[in-house]
């Protein structure tokens, strides 16, 4: 199973379509102070299933969509989807498509290849990946120098995490 | 469950013995049970010795000497469990640039098994990368994705 | 006291009004208390707009948007009080090539009240220091001071 | 008032005497990973009388004193000296030389123009300097980013400072 695009839509700073082909190797993205890298970053947290907006660096769920800037309106929705590839063993078809949305009224979507599903359907297809809940997997911005900190509980954790 | 747990401790200690010297030239890691009588709720502590030192307590290392710790942790867990793509937001910043080569070169070993995002400002960084992706912000503060051509990039000089 | 508090919030404000903008290229910043009723007890709003941004709250800000809205609020604070000297361990880590030009430049006008020491890893700070100081480790772990001559500095291949 | 030199001996990493001198205007420190720049950080912090080892990353404070490395044998003592100049309206001489020693025994010795005074004696000069106890004075290594999102009360704290 690989990653094959990202896409996100209303999603902080991304008012417009943005898609991300993602190969095989290493994907770099680079650009100035505050240009929306480490939104990228809370995108793919984010259609994960990630339920603390904390973890976005938002005070609440709706910091996610396009809050406007300048003369552009604020957005009523925030979609972001992860397309994965070479699924047959983890789905059946050669590809899935992982879609979520967030409406200005707290209402959630959540789809899979474009159909409907539930919240605990996203986050098991991720756990048959090999992804799971593995806090490991996304090192957020400045996070690096405290996992050599972090409390030997902590430390268990993340090895039952990989067990 | 407590045997898969013992046996992944012993194998990522494993991985960690051979990956951190190479991260920092030399020294040597490993990982111990605070309390080895309880195998079941025990925590786990990450001991380092970089190359020439004395084995100091965690707090006394350098903020790079952290960072290049924690990647060392961090691969040996992704070398036993690979994990489809890993997503790393600017963890070569605290690194001087023999640190970066080194984790450059570890790089290259991950991502024969799992895909690598990864957000930097670092040149060397940006070299070894199959897909380059720049991204500005507009006069409207709208993000936008523009290519990148690596032979004239400067960070932060892509005024729109 | 109350007096001396308030006429120093007024002229830090004053001078973040100024501040702000030369680092931001533009954007606006004020300070204002939580609760103008309580004056001596009421703590301190920091709000910045980023140019052409909206108001938003100071965790939506990026990593170097927080580092560089932190040293507008020290620089103003310097400007009123001016400290006879500053110590700043790689505060500039975070920031992009423009903003790091700017941040330079900034120190150029802080320097003139106050010594400023500074450890850094970026080589446009270096090159407006007045005394560069290089300090390596040996083979024995024991810090050294070595001079450096900044055409051949190659941060992390100073080995001993 | 002016800072003229700093000096280190078995302080951290700092096994032999190192010397700065510390010019007017900007004085960079610049070295691989690891070689001892923010132990100079630390050792103005604590010949300025600071007593909480935490803050100067430690666990006791005899964390400071040269532990040994390879071959060499600890010391048994951290000694440093910031000499200040143009200082005859702070203290009646043009110099002034204040030095902090810690021994393993965990004895404490404080100097002022090389004659011992008590920790009060150096905590009050500073004050006179304008320095105090100026928290942003000194910027420790990751700690700009967290300035910004420090509480309000803090915030005030160091408005209450420079006032
Ligand atoms: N909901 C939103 N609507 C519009 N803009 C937003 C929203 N949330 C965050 N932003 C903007 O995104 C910017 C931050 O982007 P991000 O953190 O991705 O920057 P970055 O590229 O990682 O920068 P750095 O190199 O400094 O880390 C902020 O300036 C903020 O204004
Ligand atoms: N009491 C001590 N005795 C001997 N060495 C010590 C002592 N305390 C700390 N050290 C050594 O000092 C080193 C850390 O130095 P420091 O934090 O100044 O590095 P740095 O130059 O700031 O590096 P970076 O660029 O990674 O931030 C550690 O490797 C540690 O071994
Ligand atoms: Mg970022
Ligand atoms: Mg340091």
């Amino acid at each position: 199973m690989r990653t094959k695009n990202l896409s996100l839509r209303g999603f902080k700073s991304f008012m417009d379509k943005s898609s991300f082909q993602i190969p095989p190797g290493i994907s770099a993205f680079v650009g100035p102070n505050g240009c929306g890298k480490s939104n990228v970053v809370d995108a793919i947290r984010w259609v994960m299933g990630e339920q603390s907006p904390k973890q976005l660096r938002g005070r609440q769920m709706e910091d996610v969509i396009f809050s406007g800037a300048g003369s552009l309106k604020p957005l009523g929705m925030a979609e972001v989807t992860l397309t994965l590839e070479d699924t047959e063993e983890l789905y059946g078809t050669s590809e899935v498509s992982v879609t979520r949305r967030l409406y200005r009224s707290n209402e959630s979507e959540y789809l899979i290849n474009n159909s409907p599903c539930r919240l605990k359907d996203i986050q098991d297809l991720f756990m048959g990946t090999g992804l799971g809940n593995r806090s490991y997997s996304i090192i957020a911005q400045g996070e690096i120098g405290s996992i050599i900190e972090q409390k030997p509980e902590e430390t268990r954790r993340l090895l039952e995490e990989a067990a | 469950s407590r045997r898969r747990f013992l046996s992944t401790l012993t194998q990522v200690d494993e991985q960690l013995k051979k990956v951190f010297p190479i991260l920092f030239n030399g020294g040597s890691a490993r990982l111990r049970l605070v309390d080895e009588s309880l195998p079941l709720e025990s925590g786990v502590l990450v001991e380092v010795q970089p190359p020439g030192k004395r084995l100091v307590h965690m707090g006394l290392l350098s903020g790079g000497e952290k960072a290049l710790a924690a990647m060392a942790l961090l691969f040996a867990i992704y070398l036993i469990k690979p994990s489809p793509f890993i997503v790393m937001d600017e963890v070569d910043a605290p690194l001087d640039e023999a640190n970066t080569d080194r984790f450059n070169n570890l790089l290259q070993e991950i991502k024969k098994s799992s895909q690598i995002i990864m957000v930097t400002h670092n040149r060397k960084t940006m070299e070894i990368a199959e897909r380059l992706y720049g991204i500005v912000m507009n006069k409207t503060s709208v993000s936008k994705i523009v290519s990148v051509d690596l032979k004239d990039y400067q960070p932060g000089s892509e005024e729109m």
